[in-house]
């Protein structure tokens, strides 16, 4: 199955 | 404070007919460089990034940094006031409650004045690393609208495959399937209908269709937008206007 990640998993708290 | 006098009331309505609808509360981030947002989408699956340069505005002066928080939804409806030939001065305090905005008309017979009141947000900022992207393709601005509204007829997702044969755009769905292909064009005469693809490997990425034909309502800020895609990570879109830029990242789908 496909789905959707979120952009949180690649940019990290500044 | 800050006081910042735009030229053209019509570069802040079309920025935010392109954001509101993906984020409701933001801060504006009023610093000597200008003024900036940064906010996630309320599903956390784009984040959009703007920035207005203070060369942009004539004049501007923003003595201390300020984050005015803004519902978008207001802000549009108090910008539905202005012409888009209008000049508006956006002023506040050092530790405002509100926004001041006065929009007057090119011959200066008309101006009109508005506050409107700011709220305070804690909005998570996130960390965008400098990224050397794996393809970069600007193409028209239009070209990608007519793309993304097409294939959402499709499906719910579209397949963006960079190569050295050009970038397809690939939906398969209940109905069936469609693709659109674009070869790299040169059209010295009018540049921003030229589609440039450069490449230092091929990228294949899924993406939401729903959020990719959001992101075009920037269309009518710029004449070109461009596409930057590694594998693996989000998916920039810019559009760079007179001043300034919109940029969204979108999360790619990704195999379970």
């Amino acid at each position: 199955a496909i789905k959707q990640s979120e952009i949180k998993a690649y940019f990290g708290r500044k | 404070m800050l006081e910042a006098r735009l030229a053209q009331a019509a570069v802040l309505k079309k920025t935010l007919d392109a954001i509101k609808e993906l984020v409701t509360d933001a801060n504006f981030d009023c610093s000597d460089g200008g003024i900036s947002l940064q906010a996630m989408d309320n599903s956390h699956v784009a984040l959009v990034s703007l920035l207005l340069r203070a060369d942009g505005f004539e004049p501007y002066r923003c003595d201390r940094n300020l984050a005015l928080g803004i519902n978008l939804n207001s802000l549009s409806k108090v910008l539905r006031s202005a012409q888009n030939e209008d000049i508006i001065t956006l002023k506040a305090a050092d530790d405002p409650d509100n926004l001041s905005l006065t929009f007057e008309s090119q011959n200066q017979d008309r101006i009109s004045e508005y506050e409107m009141k700011l709220m305070d947000i804690d909005q998570e900022h996130l960390g965008i690393p400098e990224t050397a992207y794996a393809a970069v393709i600007t193409m028209p601005a239009a070209e990608f609208q007519r793309i993304c509204r097409d294939l959402s007829g499709i499906s719910e997702s579209v397949t963006i495959d960079a190569s050295k044969d050009g970038v397809k755009f690939a939906s398969a769905g209940d109905i069936g399937n469609g693709s659109v292909t674009l070869k790299q064009t040169h059209n010295p005469e009018e540049p921003a209908l030229s589609t440039s693809i450069e490449l230092s490997e091929s990228v294949t990425l899924t993406f939401s269709l729903k959020y990719l034909v959001n992101f075009t309502k920037a269309t009518p800020l710029a004449g070109a937008v461009t596409l930057q895609m590694s594998n693996d990570v989000p998916l920039l879109v810019e559009y760079k206007m007179e001043g300034g830029y919109l940029r969204y990242y979108l999360a790619p789908k990704i195999q379970d």
